[in-house]
Formats: structure tokens, sequence, C-alpha cells
């Protein structure tokens, strides 16, 4: 189509890349992944471990979900529990050589996107504002 | 530009009709709108009075936002507080006569987009995954 341009484009422009992403390890406490989502103010972010492998993905939502058990939720109570026992693992993942054409189709269902480096550790995410932004642009040009 | 087409679209197509958005009421306890959030499974709903009029946005983060302060979190005790204490008023709105190019342009930094009609009553919503799902059915055509 007349759109190979922009679909066949390296996704690589659009990463935001690891340092800037908020995370948890996968053996932190819940207390500990509530207080990193609420400074960051984000409501779902990547669990990884110390060599950048991705585990899966924490969220408020899953947090709340977890303590609704509880009769009452005590804050120091979440440290009995950890993020392994609590995050997804149903989450969106391409490779840094990825197109922009892969991305987009990812992210009508994914709030964000994890990207994997050739050596698959992660190396950033590609959030839906970066694509709806370049899609914007590029009908305006 | 060529895009004219696409752009000038009116967004009635991809609005999700109020009937099919959850949402809750400006006087309703915190605990009865986590009840709906988490129900519903979404992160952030509308806040809607009796006769559709908007009012803000009520998310999952701002009720646990809410509740860290407390020492102990009760979840009879969210029923001490309101919907209106509680919900945020930046939110995104557009028109039922406005265009698909307005949409784009509001998603980027909205997951959804809340929609009035010609009265100023609440219609519905455009989330970012009906705007996704349309630019990529557009670009492989
Ligand atoms: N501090 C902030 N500054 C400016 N805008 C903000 C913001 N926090 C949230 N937003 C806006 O709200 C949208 C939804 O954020 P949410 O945290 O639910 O959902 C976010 C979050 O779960 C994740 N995310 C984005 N950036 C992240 C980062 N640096 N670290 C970890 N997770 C991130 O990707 C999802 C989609 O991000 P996206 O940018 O498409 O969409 C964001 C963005 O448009
Ligand atoms: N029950 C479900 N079935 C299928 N997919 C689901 C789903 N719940 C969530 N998702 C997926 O996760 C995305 C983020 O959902 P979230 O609840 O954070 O954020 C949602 C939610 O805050 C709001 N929203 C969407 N549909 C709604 C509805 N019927 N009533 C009220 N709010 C709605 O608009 C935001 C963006 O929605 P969007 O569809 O772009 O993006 C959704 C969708 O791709």
């Amino acid at each position: 189509t007349e759109y190979e341009h922009l679909l066949n484009q390296s996704i690589a422009e659009y990463v935001i890349p690891s340092e800037h992403v908020a995370h948890v390890q996968p053996d932190n406490t819940l207390e500990h992944a509530l207080l990193v989502l609420v400074k960051s103010g984000y409501t779902a972010i990547p669990v990884l471990n110390t060599s950048f492998e991705l585990y899966g993905i924490i969220s408020k939502a899953k947090i709340l979900d977890a303590t609704l058990g509880m009769e009452r939720i005590e804050p120091e109570r979440l440290d009995q529990f950890q993020v392994k026992d609590t995050m997804t693992t149903d989450f969106a993942v391409i490779h840094d050589s990825d197109t922009f054409e892969r991305a987009i189709s990812l992210s009508i269902d994914h709030p964000f996107i994890c990207v994997k480096d050739s050596k698959n550790a992660f190396s950033g995410i590609v959030p839906r504002s970066k694509i709806l932004a370049r899609m914007n642009g590029y009908l305006h040009e």
C-alpha cells in the first residue's frame, strides 16, 4: 500500500528506554510495588529481575483486587504478598527490530508494549500515546 | 492533505454509547464506586448525574490515593467519602458532531474521550482502542 514507508519504519524512535521506565522486581512486596506505582503515577508497570528479564506487569488494579479479599486492608499487611504472586503474565512484547506496523496492531488491545533487544533483555516500552502522536503527525504531513 | 476523508469523518461510529459505559454518580460513596470499578474491570469511568450531566472521572488510582492517607484501609470506611470529593475534573470532551481529527489529537493524552450531544448531555465515550483500530484498518486499505 502507499503507507509502506510508515508501516515498515523501525519502532526504535518510539521506545521509552528502560532507564525511564518505572518497574519493580518479582520478589518485591506488594507494599513496595504500591509505593512505586503511586509515586510514578502510572496504573501499570513492568516486572523485571536484576538482569532485566521480563516477568510480567503489576498494576494498581491487581493490587486492589488482591486486597479486596482481606477484611481490612492494612497497608503493612501488603508486605506479606510478593509481586510475582499477583502480577499478570498476559502482556504484549515486540523486539526492537520490529516494525511500526507490528506496534500499531498490538497497541489496539494493550495500553503499552514491552520491547526486548536481540539478547531477549527488556529494553523499554512503547506506550499508546507515542503511536497516536506519530499517527496524528503523519496524517498532517 | 490527502487524508481529508479520514480526518473529516464524523466520530459517531467510534462512540461506545452511554448505555454500555460503566459509570457512577457524584453522590455515590467511594465504596460503591470501587465496587463498580472492580466489577467492570476498567481503571477509570465517568461520573454522571441522573440527567446524564458529566461531572468528572473516577479511577481506582484516585480511590487508592484517597485511602493511603488512612492508617488502615477499611473498605467500610470508604462509605464515608463521596465520589464528588475524589473524582478528577481534568478530562477530554468532544461533541458527537466533531471530527475524527479532533478525536485523534485528544486521544494522544487521554485513554478515553467523553462525548456530549447537542443538548450537552453525555452520549458515550471514544476509547483509544477504537481510534487505533480505525488507524490500523486505514493504513491497510
Ligand atoms: N506522568 C505522566 N505524564 C504525562 N502523561 C501521563 C502521565 N501518566 C499518565 N499519563 C497519561 O495517561 C495515560 C495513561 O496512563 P497509565 O498510567 O494509565 O498507563 C500507562 C502506564 O501504565 C505505562 N507507562 C507509560 N509510561 C511509563 C513509564 N515511563 N514507566 C512505566 N510505565 C509507563 O503505559 C501506559 C500508557 O501510557 P501512555 O503514555 O500511552 O498514556 C498515558 C499518558 O497519556
Ligand atoms: N473488559 C475489557 N474487554 C476488552 N478489553 C479491555 C477490557 N478492559 C480493558 N481492556 C483493554 O485494556 C485497555 C485499558 O483499559 P482501562 O480500563 O485501563 O481503560 C479504559 C477505561 O478506563 C475506559 N473504558 C473503555 N470502555 C469502557 C466502558 N464500556 N465503560 C467505561 N469505561 C470504559 O476507557 C479506557 C480505554 O479503553 P480502551 O478500550 O482504549 O483500552 C482498554 C482495552 O484495550
